[in-house]
């Protein structure tokens, strides 16, 4: 099994690895991979080793190369569809977020309880009425972008239409059967992390 | 040097440990711990080896004792600041995210180009033009919220105006002076992650 920790450097790495290879850069040592995450060249390593030996040493690794690896480890190379529900300022913004795209995922239907959002169109994405959510709607990935209070609701809806894989803004937790990954975001840890390192800088 | 992977598990830890000291839990060993967060428990002790001793083995450790020592590491029981610049979608949404403010983080501050949003009152601030920006904002912390277009622009306001730690969401790569603590924000991240484990998922 995969330690958690290394799967979520994967993406700190492949965007990394898309910069550098827009600047035409086409190898790049495990010092300077582990420069850029904030990490000990060995981790880096350790990271790639669950997954095949690439690189040689001595001469480091090809850009390219790891691009291909690790987007092919993420199936970034393929695309993702998603549903969102809750289309208030966070899931507008989501909504719109051409990163998202770029790596694949699309937000291909949007949600929402009230009725006065429902028929605006988002990108090419048109809101509907959360009544309408449909018993099998053949997208595996799911967004909740609504209060706390209708967290667990929204949660039971989407596993109910096939769903399988939830992303959690609510800040409330949810109960799903076995089955159904779900990943929370809280980005209140990134403030208390940016704060921490604010309050601990030592001027380099 | 306490290593980025160890900071930023400490807010997950400490989102923890208050949820179950609401379901009057008192002492926790770091096995729960280490379930919890998808760790091993030899990682979670080694995390907070670097602040000190805690916990006295075979016990487990004092969910209390523990809140309070995380909550110190990362300044919590402190109020903290904030200015935003970019009230879109976005920035609407985290100026209405109560969970900052119940971890001491406080937008007082809100700065947009639009004159339409300008004057507008999200909670207790009232947007402002960001040509009134004031040469020392006296506010530590920065949130970029603007298309990437206006990312390095904006931080050379604020990094003029004061700002000391910067949360960038525009997906560009900003510059800033030594001095200056830079996180971005992608949450294309946390879709691939989730991804990676919804196609790898082995039912427990
Ligand atoms: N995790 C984070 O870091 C973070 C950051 C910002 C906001 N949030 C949270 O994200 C959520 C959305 O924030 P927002 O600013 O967009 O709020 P918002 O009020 O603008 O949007 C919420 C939307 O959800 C819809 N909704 C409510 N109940 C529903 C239901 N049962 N079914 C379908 N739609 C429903 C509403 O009609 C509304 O359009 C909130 O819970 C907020 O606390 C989380
Ligand atoms: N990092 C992530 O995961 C993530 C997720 C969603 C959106 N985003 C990004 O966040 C940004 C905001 O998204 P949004 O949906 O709120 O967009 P938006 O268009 O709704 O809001 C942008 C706001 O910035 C203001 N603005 C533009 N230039 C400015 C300047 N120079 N000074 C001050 N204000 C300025 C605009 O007037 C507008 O109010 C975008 O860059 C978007 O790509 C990032």
């Amino acid at each position: 099994k995969i330690p958690e920790r290394t799967i979520t450097r994967l993406p700190i790495y492949y965007n990394f690895l898309l910069e550098i290879q827009k600047n035409d850069i086409r190898m790049i040592s495990s010092q300077e991979m582990a420069r850029k995450v904030g990490i000990k060249a060995s981790q880096f390593r350790k990271d790639l080793s669950y997954f095949g030996e690439f690189g040689t040493q001595g001469l480091g690794y090809s850009v390219e190369h790891l691009i291909e690896k690790i987007g092919g480890i993420l199936h970034l190379n393929y695309r993702h569809n998603a549903v969102i529900v809750g289309v208030g300022n966070l899931g507008t913004a989501l909504m719109n977020y051409p990163h998202f795209g770029e790596w694949g995922f699309h937000i291909v239907r949007a949600y929402d309880l009230d009725t006065s959002k429902v028929g605006r169109k988002i990108g090419y994405t048109t809101v509907k009425d959360i009544r309408e959510l449909p018993r099998d709607i053949m997208i595996p990935l799911g967004i909740i972008a609504v209060p706390p209070s209708s967290a667990q609701e929204v949660a039971n809806l989407l596993v109910a239409s096939g769903v399988r894989g939830i992303l959690n803004f609510t800040g409330s937790r949810i109960e799903v059967p076995n089955g159904v990954v779900v990943r929370s975001v809280d980005l209140t840890y990134e403030l208390a992390v940016l704060n921490y390192y604010l309050s601990h800088f030592v001027p380099s």
